[in-house]
């Protein structure tokens, strides 16, 4: 039904 | 020398409520200007950015960056050992494998000193661009965690809606559906019942029931809670820690459904 994206598919790694 | 005195200690013991169901272990930056920790949640779908600056506390030292990773578990369960009107200061050597929690009782007749083991975590730090969101909606945080409560019955995601005339929550499952609809208020006697929406475009997203909950975790930490969206970035949940600073929740939007 749904998907959850990745919340660091989002924010790049620092 | 890291020394961070906090006479309200039980801000810090309600930080910990916030964060500990959703991290398991997180890195404590303590620096000159306070305190950050960011982490993501195990599964990845979520990010906590907690910001403790120095002024709020009552003695700050940080001679030199330190990191200290710490057991989440093993931190609130000693937290738990302080009274809600205990004085609280962390202290740790600058090269420590170890953090000093100290309780002082408000009439200093009972000192506590806690020290626990800490550990050396590989977490990705992200960047968190600077976001101009469409939608920024402030409301009580006792009225937010009471809607997401009701609404997680219905299903496992909420909709969020918001237009100019204000935000409706959305739940729908097996046994039917639930809409909450928050209009902005006219003049409020105090400050933190008012519900404020600054709406550029008008916005409608879907979150997981699972996570907003552990975000209303923090609900004792302010009266308020503010939510900024936009289409396709994730939902901010700020909430306010006092004077001393805030706590942020990351959420990424559910799609395809």
């Amino acid at each position: 039904p749904f998907q959850q994206r990745k919340i660091n598919s989002f924010f790049r790694k620092v | 020398m890291f020394e961070a005195r906090l006479v309200q200690g039980s801000l810090l013991k309600k930080v910990m409520e916030a964060i500990k169901d959703l991290l398991n272990e997180a890195s404590f930056d303590c620096a000159h200007s306070g305190i950050l920790l960011q982490a993501m949640d195990n599964s990845h779908v979520s990010l906590v950015s907690l910001n403790l600056r120095k002024e709020g506390f009552d003695k700050y030292r940080c001679d030199r960056n330190i990191v200290m990773g710490m057991n989440l578990t093993s931190m609130s369960k000693i937290l738990k050992c302080a009274s809600n009107d205990d004085i609280i200061t962390m202290k740790a050597q600058d090269s420590a494998d170890t953090v000093t929690f100290v309780f002082e009782s408000p009439n200093q007749e009972k000192v506590s000193e806690y020290e626990m083991k800490l550990m050396n975590l590989d977490q990705d730090q992200l960047g968190i661009p600077e976001t101009e969101y469409c939608c920024i909606i402030k409301l009580p945080s006792g009225e937010f965690a009471r809607i997401c409560r009701d609404l997680s019955q219905f299903g496992e995601s909420i909709v969020i809606s918001c237009t100019k005339e204000g935000v409706k929550f959305s739940a729908a499952g097996d046994i039917g559906t639930a809409n909450i609809k928050l209009a902005q208020t006219g003049t409020v006697d105090k400050e933190e019942d008012a519900v404020i929406v600054d709406m550029q475009e008008p916005v409608t997203l879907t979150f997981s029931c699972k996570y907003l909950n552990m975000f209303t975790k923090a609900t004792p930490l302010s009266p308020q809670v503010c939510l900024s969206m936009s289409p396709d970035v994730p939902l901010v949940v700020e909430y306010k820690i006092g004077e001393i600073g805030h706590i942020r929740y990351y959420l990424a939007p559910r799609i395809g459904d």
